[in-house]
């Protein structure tokens, strides 16, 4: 449909069921001090422990979720290694055991632009230790190429998605603190206690669902909303909107957060753009001004997990939206909303979840899209599914 | 056309990331393959490694290929 997905992370399919993994260097490199290859791997884990609640603990001897080799040539496992340059390394998948083998023949450096940077390498297998594929976003740590030593290393947006997507986003505050990467994106703050809240339960009914910049995520419905946590809605809610946007007014028809941080409400033919929860300048605006192309009374909008374009619907139709195209909304536009092939005409909501997910609903139920497939997700349970016992937890 | 050798680690490189069967990666069995199977796989790469997709086995794709990498597959069923 037109509809092509970006380059993106992707899953192989499984991951530990665990957070808290042990690990063993059951053979060194022959060519580096050992207590700076446990340090170096130490970091190389803690790219991804900085972004989830995984914990990695070394040992010594005995059982361990992941073994790490240093081989050369063949070394067991039918996959030999071909001396310097070319292969570097390979990981299995948690599936397959989870292990990482690393080119002894490669010159293995630490710190240091020469020979081939161990942390890089090893942060990029234990991705695959963790059940993360290959990306094609060539800036992502878990491309497949070698990027060559990186001292100001960051782990990209892609990674982060990709891990957060298999084991959620990191809810403790780390105690250690530490780790090779600052994380750019803000930690999310410590878990709420959640609460079911009667009335929403009744009526799961919603008005719209976004998420802030700072990756929480908020329902909307008449004059009020409520806070998500990873289980249901947050204690203490529901509160009054125009007293957390002041400004906005309620029964809100669609909002979303876009890249640039700013989150955008939309109701009849107006629209407010904050910053936070701060107005971002004179509002509300005439939807047709801001974003021309769009019409009014919307249903929903977001930005899609499959491009990071923007996409309203209203009624049997959608919207593209592309900021940085002109016009942002191309000739070929409205389209049968039929195209996103088993969601419903006259949609309530929609979102981009912190999973890298794309979730619409309607009613009280809701439907997981599939990016790839560019259809609704088949799982077990089938969607759509009850927002009230999944989203609300009631 | 490059030569015969390239076409043959090109092959086998294929192969082994998962573009190509792994079969191809046992240069002694014959394997035949034909045009379409070979364009579509060098153009899934050259698309994964954010190359133009000519679909040929042009300079900058053999050049890709030799660089420093990860042993696991691009592409994994």
């Amino acid at each position: 449909f037109g509809e092509t997905r970006a380059k993106r992370y992707a899953l192989q399919g499984s991951r530990w069921r665990v957070k808290n993994l042990t690990y063993k260097i059951a053979k060194y490199p022959s060519r580096l001090n050992r207590a700076e290859v446990d340090a170096e791997l130490a970091k190389a884990f803690s790219v991804w422990s900085d972004y989830t609640d995984l914990t990695f603990t070394q040992k010594r001897t005995g059982q361990v979720h992941i073994e790490i080799r240093f081989e050369k040539g063949e070394h067991g496992d039918g996959d030999p290694f071909d001396g310097p340059g070319g292969t570097l390394a390979h990981a299995y998948f948690p599936v397959y055991g989870g292990d990482a083998h690393f080119d002894d023949a490669e010159m293995w450096s630490i710190n240091s632009r020469r020979g081939t940077n161990l942390f890089q390498v090893a942060a990029h297998e234990f991705g695959h230790s963790l059940g993360l594929s290959h990306s094609d976003v060539r800036s992502a740590l878990m491309a497949p190429f070698y990027r060559g030593y990186d001292p100001a290393f960051q782990l990209d947006q892609d990674d982060v998605q990709g891990i957060q997507a298999l084991y959620g986003r990191k809810t403790q505050t780390d105690i250690g603190g530490g780790g090779a990467s600052v994380p750019s994106v803000p930690r999310a703050t410590t878990q709420q206690p959640s609460a079911e809240d009667p009335a929403l339960c009744a009526d799961p009914n919603i008005d719209t669902i976004f998420n802030s910049a700072d990756g929480a995520t908020f329902i909307f419905k008449g004059e009020h909303y409520w806070r998500l946590t990873e289980d249901g809605v947050a204690a203490g809610y529901p509160r009054l909107i125009s007293r957390a946007w002041p400004g906005l007014p309620g029964n809100i028809d669609a909002a979303f957060t876009y890249k640039n941080g700013k989150t955008y409400f939309f109701k009849g033919s107006k629209y407010w753009r904050y910053n936070g929860q701060k107005m971002d300048g004179e509002y509300p605006k005439e939807i047709s001004e801001g974003f021309t192309g769009i019409p009014d009374n919307l249903d929903a909008a977001l930005v899609w997990s499959g491009n990071g374009k923007i996409y309203f619907y209203k009624g049997s139709k959608f919207w593209r939206f592309d900021p940085a195209q002109r016009p942002p909304v191309k000739g070929t536009y409205p389209k049968p909303l039929s195209n996103w092939e088993g969601i419903p005409d006259n949609i309530d909501a929609a979102l981009q979840y912190t999973n890298g997910y794309t979730y619409f609903f309607k009613g009280g139920s809701y439907w997981r899209f599939n990016d790839r497939t560019f259809s609704v997700d088949t799982d077990n349970p089938a969607f759509p599914r009850s927002t009230a016992y999944w989203w609300l937890g009631c | 056309a490059p030569a015969f050798g390239e076409t043959d680690k090109a092959m086998m490189y294929l192969a082994q990331y998962g573009y190509l069967s792994p079969s191809v990666r046992n240069p002694s069995s014959g394997h035949i393959m034909d045009e379409s199977s070979w364009k579509r796989a060098i153009m899934e790469f050259q698309s994964f490694a954010g190359l133009n997709t000519t679909g040929e086995l042009d300079e900058e794709t053999t050049k890709v290929m030799s660089l420093p990498r990860c042993g696991v597959r691009d592409k994994v069923g």
